[in-house]
């Protein structure tokens, strides 16, 4: 019995590290 | 994250809450060696790397934003309640590199390097057209107004004279033009009622400073001075002075930690 997998295991998308966040604005 | 093997660093996320420990250190450590101006606050990590140092602990390569604070790096406010310089008000932010060392649970910061920079006028403009952009400090219109807020409050005080140390911070705002100016003063040897001639008047060995905002605002045929000062308590002769962290000369890198620390 074929299983369809969906789209091959898509990758976690990478955590991005940084930057970090922004405790107030972007100037 | 992905250990970078054989880079002798390693890569972690920016919100970690051991690089938010030393981010926090590098920002206290550049607010202690601030010698003039307005104190900063952590704003965003936008790099970090973690070297290992043998034969323990480790430091953090630190790419840090700040912004500037309303608190002058003379005011004892502590930095939690001063406020963030908002964008209409002109605001300004800061660049660093830092390394922070971290070794038995202590961060100690072994390198600091920042140079600060004002929003665009256009930004400014964009979020407030009418608001006062920051000009320079030898704009005739900044000298007379600082001048004049001296000399008014010299005449209210009737304790000590008070001199200028440094014009901190000064905007115009677009015609009728008015001048909005932010300074330092401190008391000297010479009442402020008989100083006669200011250029004999010496700082006070226990130095007392106060902190003066002032505005000089054109009406259609008349203008309008106000000036505030805050004199804060006097300061105790320091034993030596804390070293400046100098934003101009390339600071003396210890041995070119990430090489020496991999």
């Amino acid at each position: 019995k074929v299983v369809h997998s969906g789209p091959a295991g898509a990758a976690d998308p990478a955590v991005r590290l940084c930057p970090g966040r922004v405790r107030y604005f972007r100037i | 994250a992905p250990h970078a093997m054989g880079l002798g660093f390693r890569e972690v996320a920016c919100d970690d809450p051991d690089v938010e420990q030393a981010a926090l250190a590098a920002v206290d450590y550049l607010n202690q060696h601030l010698q003039n101006g307005f104190r900063h606050i952590l704003n965003q990590v936008d790099k970090v790397k973690v070297w290992f140092r043998r034969p323990f602990g480790v430091v953090f390569e630190l790419e840090l934003d700040t912004l500037e604070t309303t608190c002058h790096v003379l005011d004892p406010t502590p930095l939690a309640n001063c406020s963030v310089r908002q964008l209409v008000e002109h605001a300004v932010e800061g660049d660093c590199d830092f390394h922070v060392l971290k070794q038995d649970g202590q961060f100690t910061v072994i390198h600091a390097q920042c140079h600060s920079n004002p929003d665009s006028a256009e930004d400014v403009r964009k979020v407030c057209p009418n608001c006062g952009l920051l000009t320079s400090f030898n704009d005739s219109s900044v000298v007379n107004t600082v001048n004049a807020a001296l000399n008014a409050f010299n005449a209210q005080n009737n304790g000590s004279y008070f001199k200028l140390v440094e014009i901190s911070r000064a905007q115009n705002t677009p015609p009728p033009v008015s001048t909005f100016v932010e300074f330092v003063v401190a008391a000297t040897d010479c009442t402020a009622q008989g100083a006669t001639d200011p250029a004999k008047c010496n700082l006070l060995a226990e130095k007392q400073y106060g902190f003066c905002k002032a505005s000089l605002v054109k009406k259609l045929d008349d203008e309008e001075l106000s000036v505030a000062c805050r004199v804060f308590q006097k300061q105790p002769q320091p034993a030596n002075p804390a070293p400046a962290v100098d934003q101009a000369a390339p600071p003396v890198p210890p041995a070119n930690p990430p090489a020496s620390l991999v």
